[in-house]
């Protein structure tokens, strides 16, 4: 596989994308 | 109130859409293990408005070359583009025996009559290793046409990708796995090939206490 991609963590998403919510 | 605050378009509106294991022959709740869930049927006004992420900010997590996530961004609707971040649930308590059944279900519904295709492609460092591409035609039930795909059989890459993922012995261990694991759907209208829903999916592990989660996005591009 690809090994270059730039990590999610460093790209522009907004603060939720790493929040998980506490329930649905 | 479902606009701007769920997956859909005027013209096509996803209403649930759900990865399971289940144990075959006893189709209850309690021996149905939800992976992944999305219900989109109680939807009110005090829903927040869907946050909007850059379309190019995931390019490169999805097929790039011809029939990728630019080339149908570019020939869009733009406002048929979404993306889901799953925190997927696989804390589950059923044995992984013979007869167990791996499926995914969807609805989805729209004001027209039409004979949809849906396209979902799983994605391994944004190539496509496999996809699965079903039609289904319409149902029309309470003033709306209905499209259900019902028990779609889970693909063997996806069911030996789940029994890997499970192995790993750290949740970090399989973030880092699930960082380079998307799926893309795309819904088009068979007879006039109109793109109705693309979504792009991205995946961690819940930690949660209360299953499957997710957050949904708009795709843009400013």
């Amino acid at each position: 596989g690809r090994q270059d991609q730039v990590p999610m963590r460093k790209r522009q998403l907004p603060a939720s994308f790493w929040e998980e919510p506490r329930s649905s | 109130a479902w606009q701007g605050r769920s997956i859909g378009t005027p013209k096509l509106r996803l209403v649930e859409f759900m990865a399971f294991m289940e144990q075959q022959g006893e189709p209850d709740a309690y021996n149905k293990h939800l992976y992944v869930h999305i219900s989109q049927s109680n939807l009110s006004y005090n829903d927040a408005l869907l946050e909007s992420v850059d379309v190019r900010q995931i390019y490169d997590k999805f097929p790039e070359k011809k029939g990728g996530l630019k080339e149908l961004y570019e020939k869009g609707p733009p406002n048929a583009f979404f993306l889901v971040k799953f925190w997927a649930d696989l804390n589950t308590s059923i044995q992984d025996e013979p007869g167990v059944f791996y499926g995914v279900s969807s609805q989805y519904e729209s004001p027209e009559n039409m004979t949809i295709t849906c396209s979902s492609k799983v994605c391994s460092f944004g190539k496509q290793v496999v996809e699965k591409v079903e039609t289904e035609y319409a149902r029309f039930e309470n003033g709306r046409f209905l499209y259900r795909i019902h028990r779609s059989p889970m693909c063997e890459y996806l069911i030996n990708f789940i029994h890997k993922l499970k192995q790993l012995p750290e949740k970090y261990m399989m973030n880092s796995v699930l960082e380079n694991f998307t799926i893309l759907q795309v819904v088009t209208n068979r007879d006039t090939q109109e793109l109705l829903l693309c979504i792009a999916y991205v995946f961690e592990v819940s930690t949660s206490e209360h299953g499957a989660q997710h957050h949904i996005y708009r795709l843009v591009k400013d």
